[in-house]
Protein backbone atom coordinates (compact mmCIF):
# COMPACT_ATOMS: atom_id res chain seq x y z
CA UNK A 1 0.00 0.00 0.00
CA UNK A 2 2.07 2.54 1.06
CA UNK A 3 2.10 6.27 1.47
CA UNK A 4 0.44 8.74 -1.05
CA UNK A 5 -0.74 12.77 -1.34
CA UNK A 6 -2.58 14.97 -3.16
CA UNK A 7 -3.03 18.51 -3.40
CA UNK A 8 -4.65 21.17 -5.11
CA UNK A 9 -4.56 25.06 -5.31
CA UNK A 10 -7.93 25.75 -6.38
CA UNK A 11 -10.11 25.01 -9.08
CA UNK A 12 -11.98 27.30 -11.77
CA UNK A 13 -12.84 28.65 -14.51
CA UNK A 14 -8.62 28.66 -15.70
CA UNK A 15 -8.10 29.26 -19.28
CA UNK A 16 -5.31 27.35 -21.67
CA UNK A 17 -3.95 30.45 -22.42
CA UNK A 18 -3.00 31.57 -19.19
CA UNK A 19 0.74 33.41 -19.74
CA UNK A 20 3.73 31.44 -18.19
CA UNK A 21 3.98 34.26 -15.61
CA UNK A 22 1.00 33.34 -14.37
CA UNK A 23 1.08 29.90 -14.04
CA UNK A 24 4.70 28.70 -14.01
CA UNK A 25 4.87 30.62 -10.45
CA UNK A 26 2.61 27.85 -9.48
CA UNK A 27 3.31 24.90 -11.07
CA UNK A 28 6.67 25.45 -9.13
CA UNK A 29 4.98 25.49 -6.34
CA UNK A 30 2.97 22.77 -6.37
CA UNK A 31 6.37 20.80 -7.43
CA UNK A 32 8.31 22.52 -4.41
CA UNK A 33 5.23 21.32 -2.21
CA UNK A 34 5.60 17.53 -3.81
CA UNK A 35 8.96 17.26 -3.05
CA UNK A 36 8.39 18.48 0.63
CA UNK A 37 5.73 16.16 1.19
CA UNK A 38 7.47 12.90 -0.38
CA UNK A 39 10.60 13.62 1.44
CA UNK A 40 8.35 14.28 5.00
CA UNK A 41 6.55 10.95 4.08
CA UNK A 42 9.58 8.90 3.08
CA UNK A 43 11.56 9.98 6.61
CA UNK A 44 8.49 8.76 8.36
CA UNK A 45 6.12 12.20 9.51
CA UNK A 46 2.59 11.41 10.26
CA UNK A 47 0.02 12.13 7.18
CA UNK A 48 -1.33 14.60 9.84
CA UNK A 49 2.27 16.68 10.05
CA UNK A 50 2.01 16.70 6.10
CA UNK A 51 -1.05 17.81 5.41
CA UNK A 52 -0.10 21.22 7.45
CA UNK A 53 3.03 21.29 6.28
CA UNK A 54 1.79 21.87 2.76
CA UNK A 55 -1.01 24.00 3.00
CA UNK A 56 1.27 26.00 5.26
CA UNK A 57 3.77 26.67 2.25
CA UNK A 58 0.56 27.00 -0.25
CA UNK A 59 -0.46 29.55 2.48
CA UNK A 60 2.94 31.60 2.08
CA UNK A 61 2.48 31.65 -1.86
CA UNK A 62 1.30 34.95 -2.95
CA UNK A 63 -0.36 33.46 -6.07
CA UNK A 64 -2.77 30.79 -4.75
CA UNK A 65 -5.95 32.21 -2.61
CA UNK A 66 -4.55 31.52 1.07
CA UNK A 67 -2.79 32.88 3.29
CA UNK A 68 -0.81 35.64 1.78
CA UNK A 69 -2.57 36.38 -1.96
CA UNK A 70 -6.21 35.70 -0.19
CA UNK A 71 -8.88 37.00 -2.17
CA UNK A 72 -10.76 40.28 -0.80
CA UNK A 73 -13.93 40.29 0.71
CA UNK A 74 -16.72 43.28 -1.11
CA UNK A 75 -15.23 46.12 1.71
CA UNK A 76 -11.51 45.21 0.74
CA UNK A 77 -10.36 43.13 3.66
CA UNK A 78 -8.92 39.44 3.96
CA UNK A 79 -11.20 36.90 5.86
CA UNK A 80 -9.19 33.42 5.43
CA UNK A 81 -10.81 30.38 7.02
CA UNK A 82 -9.13 26.54 7.01
CA UNK A 83 -9.80 23.25 8.55
CA UNK A 84 -8.19 19.90 9.17
CA UNK A 85 -9.22 16.25 9.69
CA UNK A 86 -6.85 13.39 11.32
CA UNK A 87 -9.33 10.52 9.76
CA UNK A 88 -8.19 8.00 12.13
CA UNK A 89 -9.17 9.51 14.97
CA UNK A 90 -11.91 11.73 13.30
CA UNK A 91 -10.74 15.11 15.35
CA UNK A 92 -10.85 18.34 13.77
CA UNK A 93 -10.42 21.49 13.99
CA UNK A 94 -11.49 24.85 11.89
CA UNK A 95 -10.98 28.45 12.07
CA UNK A 96 -13.01 31.42 9.68
CA UNK A 97 -12.51 35.42 9.89
CA UNK A 98 -9.18 35.23 10.41
CA UNK A 99 -7.33 38.86 9.08
CA UNK A 100 -4.17 38.40 10.94
CA UNK A 101 -3.16 34.81 11.21
CA UNK A 102 -0.15 33.89 8.95
CA UNK A 103 -0.89 30.25 8.60
CA UNK A 104 -4.79 29.72 9.31
CA UNK A 105 -4.21 25.86 9.02
CA UNK A 106 -1.79 26.01 11.62
CA UNK A 107 -4.41 27.62 13.78
CA UNK A 108 -7.21 25.23 12.85
CA UNK A 109 -5.03 22.18 14.24
CA UNK A 110 -4.57 23.72 17.48
CA UNK A 111 -8.27 24.03 18.03
CA UNK A 112 -8.46 20.77 17.08
CA UNK A 113 -5.49 20.07 19.88
CA UNK A 114 -5.86 22.71 22.02
CA UNK A 115 -9.68 23.02 22.93
CA UNK A 116 -12.64 20.63 23.36
CA UNK A 117 -13.91 22.51 20.24
CA UNK A 118 -14.39 22.31 16.40
CA UNK A 119 -14.46 25.35 14.70
CA UNK A 120 -13.62 29.12 16.23
CA UNK A 121 -14.71 32.01 14.18
CA UNK A 122 -13.31 35.93 13.63
CA UNK A 123 -12.73 37.63 17.06
CA UNK A 124 -13.12 34.32 18.88
CA UNK A 125 -10.61 32.92 16.73
CA UNK A 126 -7.92 36.00 16.11
CA UNK A 127 -8.09 35.96 20.52
CA UNK A 128 -7.26 32.39 20.10
CA UNK A 129 -4.42 32.47 17.95
CA UNK A 130 -2.96 35.66 20.24
CA UNK A 131 -3.32 33.12 23.17
CA UNK A 132 -1.67 30.15 21.44
CA UNK A 133 1.18 32.73 20.17
CA UNK A 134 1.14 31.44 16.48
CA UNK A 135 2.33 34.13 14.21
CA UNK A 136 0.20 37.06 13.04
CA UNK A 137 0.98 40.08 10.86
CA UNK A 138 -0.63 43.02 10.11
CA UNK A 139 -3.80 42.71 7.78
CA UNK A 140 -2.26 44.74 4.75
CA UNK A 141 0.95 41.94 4.40
CA UNK A 142 -1.91 39.57 2.92
CA UNK A 143 -3.49 41.55 0.17
CA UNK A 144 -1.44 41.98 -2.74
CA UNK A 145 -1.92 44.36 -5.68
CA UNK A 146 -3.37 41.67 -7.92
CA UNK A 147 -6.31 41.19 -5.54
CA UNK A 148 -7.08 44.59 -5.33
CA UNK A 149 -7.88 44.43 -8.97
CA UNK A 150 -9.49 41.62 -9.36
CA UNK A 151 -11.75 43.56 -6.82
CA UNK A 152 -12.63 46.41 -8.83
CA UNK A 153 -13.46 44.69 -11.35
CA UNK A 154 -15.47 42.09 -9.47
CA UNK A 155 -17.39 45.29 -7.79
CA UNK A 156 -17.44 46.69 -11.69
CA UNK A 157 -19.37 43.26 -13.28
CA UNK A 158 -21.09 43.25 -9.29
CA UNK A 159 -20.41 39.63 -8.85
CA UNK A 160 -18.58 37.16 -6.95
CA UNK A 161 -15.34 35.25 -8.27
CA UNK A 162 -13.98 31.39 -7.67
CA UNK A 163 -10.21 31.43 -7.73
CA UNK A 164 -9.30 31.63 -11.20
CA UNK A 165 -11.80 33.83 -13.00
CA UNK A 166 -10.21 35.77 -15.70
CA UNK A 167 -10.62 39.09 -15.97
CA UNK A 168 -13.49 40.69 -18.34
CA UNK A 169 -12.66 42.53 -21.42
CA UNK A 170 -14.01 45.95 -20.80
CA UNK A 171 -16.17 45.68 -23.89
CA UNK A 172 -17.30 41.78 -23.39
CA UNK A 173 -20.13 41.83 -21.51
CA UNK A 174 -21.07 37.93 -22.54
CA UNK A 175 -19.38 35.73 -19.31
CA UNK A 176 -21.87 38.07 -17.01
CA UNK A 177 -24.99 38.00 -18.72
CA UNK B 1 -8.17 27.57 -2.36
CA UNK B 2 -5.61 25.38 -1.52
CA UNK B 3 -5.37 21.51 -0.08
CA UNK B 4 -3.86 18.31 0.58
CA UNK B 5 -4.56 14.71 1.41
CA UNK B 6 -2.26 12.36 2.67
CA UNK B 7 -1.77 8.70 4.02
CA UNK B 8 1.49 8.05 5.90
CA UNK B 9 3.30 4.30 5.56
CA UNK B 10 1.30 3.45 9.00
CA UNK B 11 -2.29 3.83 7.31
CA UNK B 12 -3.10 7.14 8.62
CA UNK B 13 -5.23 9.71 6.58
CA UNK B 14 -5.58 13.11 6.66
CA UNK B 15 -6.89 16.51 5.43
CA UNK B 16 -6.40 19.80 5.29
CA UNK B 17 -7.69 22.83 3.23
CA UNK B 18 -7.07 26.81 3.23
CA UNK B 19 -8.47 29.56 1.49
CA UNK B 20 -9.63 33.23 1.45
CA UNK B 21 -12.85 32.25 -0.05
CA UNK B 22 -14.36 34.34 -3.13
CA UNK B 23 -13.58 37.73 -4.81
CA UNK B 24 -16.18 40.21 -3.34
CA UNK B 25 -17.70 38.20 -0.53
CA UNK B 26 -19.56 39.44 1.45
CA UNK B 27 -18.09 40.47 4.85
CA UNK B 28 -18.88 37.65 7.52
CA UNK B 29 -19.68 34.78 4.97
CA UNK B 30 -18.29 31.53 5.39
CA UNK B 31 -17.23 29.08 2.98
CA UNK B 32 -17.15 25.65 2.70
CA UNK B 33 -13.34 25.03 3.57
CA UNK B 34 -14.23 25.12 7.70
CA UNK B 35 -17.42 23.01 7.56
CA UNK B 36 -16.36 19.68 8.34
CA UNK B 37 -18.07 17.12 5.59
CA UNK B 38 -18.27 19.48 3.12
CA UNK B 39 -14.74 20.99 1.96
CA UNK B 40 -12.53 19.10 4.60
CA UNK B 41 -13.17 15.47 5.56
CA UNK B 42 -11.14 12.38 6.53
CA UNK B 43 -12.36 9.21 8.35
CA UNK B 44 -10.36 5.85 8.61
CA UNK B 45 -11.61 4.91 4.56
CA UNK B 46 -10.39 8.23 3.27
CA UNK B 47 -9.43 11.85 3.09
CA UNK B 48 -10.64 14.47 0.95
CA UNK B 49 -10.02 18.23 0.47
CA UNK B 50 -12.43 20.16 -1.94
CA UNK B 51 -12.25 23.48 -3.57
CA UNK B 52 -14.45 25.46 -5.64
CA UNK B 53 -17.70 27.22 -5.20
CA UNK B 54 -18.27 27.15 -1.08
CA UNK B 55 -22.03 27.33 -1.30
CA UNK B 56 -22.74 24.50 -4.34
CA UNK B 57 -20.13 22.44 -1.62
CA UNK B 58 -22.00 22.94 1.15
CA UNK B 59 -25.23 21.78 -0.23
CA UNK B 60 -23.73 19.00 -2.00
CA UNK B 61 -22.03 18.08 1.17
CA UNK B 62 -18.95 16.62 -1.40
CA UNK B 63 -16.64 15.42 1.29
CA UNK B 64 -18.59 13.62 3.23
CA UNK B 65 -20.35 12.17 0.35
CA UNK B 66 -17.12 10.18 -0.63
CA UNK B 67 -16.63 9.12 2.08
CA UNK B 68 -19.93 8.22 2.57
CA UNK B 69 -19.90 6.65 -0.90
CA UNK B 70 -16.81 4.67 0.25
CA UNK B 71 -18.45 3.27 2.90
CA UNK B 72 -21.54 2.16 2.19
CA UNK B 73 -21.25 1.26 -1.45
CA UNK B 74 -19.49 -1.62 -1.68
CA UNK B 75 -16.11 -2.56 -3.88
CA UNK B 76 -16.31 0.75 -5.23
CA UNK B 77 -13.26 2.94 -5.89
CA UNK B 78 -12.28 6.18 -4.61
CA UNK B 79 -11.95 7.11 -8.07
CA UNK B 80 -15.88 6.41 -9.13
CA UNK B 81 -16.60 7.87 -5.46
CA UNK B 82 -15.09 11.07 -6.43
CA UNK B 83 -16.26 10.84 -10.31
CA UNK B 84 -19.79 10.06 -8.84
CA UNK B 85 -20.22 13.30 -6.41
CA UNK B 86 -18.32 15.55 -8.74
CA UNK B 87 -20.72 14.70 -11.21
CA UNK B 88 -23.63 15.32 -9.11
CA UNK B 89 -22.28 18.76 -8.62
CA UNK B 90 -23.50 21.76 -11.14
CA UNK B 91 -20.56 22.42 -13.47
CA UNK B 92 -17.96 24.52 -12.83
CA UNK B 93 -18.45 24.14 -9.45
CA UNK B 94 -15.82 22.19 -7.54
CA UNK B 95 -12.35 19.90 -7.45
CA UNK B 96 -11.49 17.67 -4.95
CA UNK B 97 -8.29 15.86 -4.20
CA UNK B 98 -8.76 12.42 -1.82
CA UNK B 99 -6.49 9.36 -0.83
CA UNK B 100 -8.04 6.53 0.23
CA UNK B 101 -7.06 3.97 2.83
CA UNK B 102 -5.74 1.31 -0.01
CA UNK B 103 -3.21 3.95 -1.29
CA UNK B 104 -6.02 5.21 -3.91
CA UNK B 105 -5.15 8.99 -5.22
CA UNK B 106 -8.16 10.93 -6.94
CA UNK B 107 -8.45 14.21 -8.39
CA UNK B 108 -11.90 15.22 -9.92
CA UNK B 109 -13.22 18.40 -10.80
CA UNK B 110 -16.16 19.95 -13.36
CA UNK B 111 -14.06 23.17 -13.81
CA UNK B 112 -12.16 24.18 -16.48
CA UNK B 113 -8.65 22.83 -14.59
CA UNK B 114 -7.74 22.48 -10.88
CA UNK B 115 -4.04 23.69 -9.98
CA UNK B 116 -3.44 19.75 -8.85
CA UNK B 117 -0.63 17.63 -8.39
CA UNK B 118 0.14 13.88 -6.07
CA UNK B 119 2.63 11.12 -5.56
CA UNK B 120 2.57 7.52 -4.67
CA UNK B 121 5.14 5.17 -2.90
CA UNK B 122 4.58 3.17 -6.00
CA UNK B 123 5.94 6.17 -8.38
CA UNK B 124 3.09 7.84 -9.64
CA UNK B 125 3.46 11.38 -9.67
CA UNK B 126 2.33 14.05 -11.59
CA UNK B 127 1.52 17.72 -11.31
CA UNK B 128 -1.40 19.10 -13.63
CA UNK B 129 -3.73 22.30 -14.38
CA UNK B 130 -6.42 21.01 -17.21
Amino acid sequence: MGWAIALHGGAGDIPRSLPPDRREPRLATLRRCLDLATAALRSGSTALDVVELVVRELENCPHYNAGVGSVLTADGTVEMEAAVMDGNTMRCGAVSGLSTVVNAVSLARLVMEKTPHIYLAFHGAEAFAREQGVETKDPSHFITEANKERLRQAKEANRVQVDYTQPIPKDDNSRIG
Amino acid sequence: TVGCVAIDSAGNLATATSTGGLVNKMVGRIGDTPVIGAGTYANRLCAVSATGVGEAIIRHTVARDVAALMEYVPDLSLEDAAARVVAGVPPGKVGLVAVSAAGEVTMAYNTTGMFRACATEGGRHEVGIW
